[in-house]
């Protein structure tokens, strides 16, 4: 079971698309919007990008058509057929049947944001899959408002244009883009009570490269410059079983997630459960104290590292016991880290990042001290990772 | 009338339906959708036609065209052809 591709692609990825023809009965301004968001979709796993162009040639051009429009495929009114696609090797344009009932954010009707995301994979050349839970999948299954992409679909997209290279939204890093970055690369949505109180319980990274922020009961997905639109939403809706308020989590490389909390953690593979959780700390990792307050896997040396108040430890999954010699050691020896942190990421950029109130700082591996650059460090979390 | 989004119940009890529906989606000759043109097909192409899709959309392959083959059948879709290009199998 599993994707399919249609045996085209796109040889650019930065593209373009124009709604040529809006549908009947929805306000443009929100339809601009569902789309950019459908688009979304796909441009948040690769390094795709979509800009919406309001004249002129573009690579998509988007329809909402009724019966027989001109292709030789003609729609057939009110259910059936939703909707059709051509791959890139064809044009890569999308129709709408605008017979159909569309709606946004609603029960009622058939959900705009969903079909059009499954019919732009279309035209990023991805056929239907037989894999029930895809989005490629090829029946419509009324809406979904934890939408969220499955495991086969980004395998697929990325089996066509690799995975994301997520530049710095820290400001380091050798990938910083030297033009200015697109203007609609991914629809980014600023978070007003994020903005307002940018303190974060943890920051970790997935197995496919996506960055995630986890406060109190909800999470947000990080875009290049700021959150995803359409956060913040329920943890225990993405990681069934996992409870909010989380002290720390980070990926490993053998793929899986682990988070902690209190005396306990638990081990997801992408966002399901990955066996029996939860455990205790002590017993997954004997020498780590429960109650953690941040943990990472440190570019400098891959190993594990678990900080609590003025203290840190070492966790080395090779070595009997993984934790040796003088353990815990004063986080001071971090130079320029402050002690009770809340969080720490290895970004996908390579740096190392630790957050503490509204504040982050970038690590240096090579002098094992704070980075220096210009603004200087600390610096704002809201405004260089919030999009604030 | 129909719950919204579900095609109408009447028109999936043709059997032409069927026939244009496992063609429009790769599973039969696209000859099979030109009403003007009567078509006699064998009775293993058929089964196999719809086996196919029963596959493709996880049901039971029971060569017939049952009460859940029909229900998925009735479902809203989206236009784009299952299979590639028709008798070929899937990568």
């Amino acid at each position: 079971k599993r994707y399919a591709l249609q045996g085209s692609r796109w040889r650019v990825k930065n593209l373009t698309y124009k709604i040529a023809k809006y549908p009947s009965r929805l306000n443009r301004a929100e339809v601009d919007a569902e789309l950019a968001k459908a688009f979304s979709v796909w441009s948040d796993y690769t390094d795709l990008t979509f800009t919406q162009k309001r004249t002129g040639q573009v690579h998509i051009e988007i329809r909402f058509e009724k019966g027989e429009h001109g292709d030789g495929d003609p729609f057939d009114g009110p259910g059936g057929t939703l909707a059709h696609a051509y791959f890139p090797v064809y044009g890569g344009d999308a129709h709408f049947d605008d017979a159909e009932m569309w709606s946004i954010n609603s029960r009622r009707g058939t959900n705009l944001f969903q079909v059009a995301a499954h019919e732009f994979g279309h035209s990023l050349g991805l056929s239907h899959s037989d894999v029930r839970s895809a989005l490629m999948a090829p029946f419509y299954r009324g809406y979904d408002p934890a939408f969220q992409l499955d495991q086969d679909d980004v395998q697929g997209i990325q089996a066509l244009y690799g995975r994301k290279t997520q530049t710095d939204i820290g400001g380091g890093g050798a990938s910083v883009p030297s033009v200015p970055r697109a203007t609609t690369q991914q629809p980014s949505a600023e978070d007003p009570a994020l903005c307002a109180d940018p303190n974060i319980d943890t920051i970790f990274n997935s197995a496919d490269g996506a960055t995630f922020i986890f406060k109190g009961e909800h999470y947000w997905r990080l875009t290049e410059d700021g959150v995803a639109a359409g956060y913040p939403r329920l943890i225990s809706r993405a990681w069934p079983g996992l409870p909010g308020n989380i002290d720390a989590a980070f990926t490993y490389k053998n793929g899986k997630t682990y988070f902690f909390k209190g005396s306990k953690y638990w081990r997801y593979n992408g966002q399901k459960m990955d066996g029996e959780y939860p455990k205790e700390i002590s017993e997954g990792f004997t020498g780590i104290p429960d109650n953690l307050d941040a943990a990472l896997v440190w570019s400098g040396n891959g190993k594990i590292y678990f900080y609590k108040g003025s203290k840190f430890w070492r966790f080395d999954p090779a070595q009997r016991p993984p934790v040796k010699g003088t353990y815990p050691k004063p986080l001071s020896n971090w130079e320029g880290i402050p002690d009770n942190i809340d969080a720490a990421l290895q970004y996908t950029n390579g740096y190392t990042y630790f957050f503490k109130g509204g504040s982050y700082w970038r690590f240096n591996d090579r002098t094992f001290s704070v980075d220096t650059d210009n603004p200087a460090f600390p610096r704002s979390t809201a405004y260089w990772w919030l999009g604030c | 009338a129909p719950a919204f989004g579900e095609t109408d119940k009447a028109m999936v009890n043709d059997d032409a339906y069927f026939q244009m529906y496992l063609a429009q989606y790769g599973y039969l000759s696209p000859s099979v959708r030109n009403p003007s043109s009567g078509h006699i097909m064998d009775e293993s192409s058929w089964k196999r036609a719809i086996m196919e899709f029963q596959s493709f959309a996880g049901l039971n392959t029971t060569g017939e065209l049952d009460e859940e083959t029909t229900k998925v059948m009735s479902l809203p879709r989206c236009g784009v052809r299952d299979k590639v290009g028709f008798g070929e199998t899937r990568a």
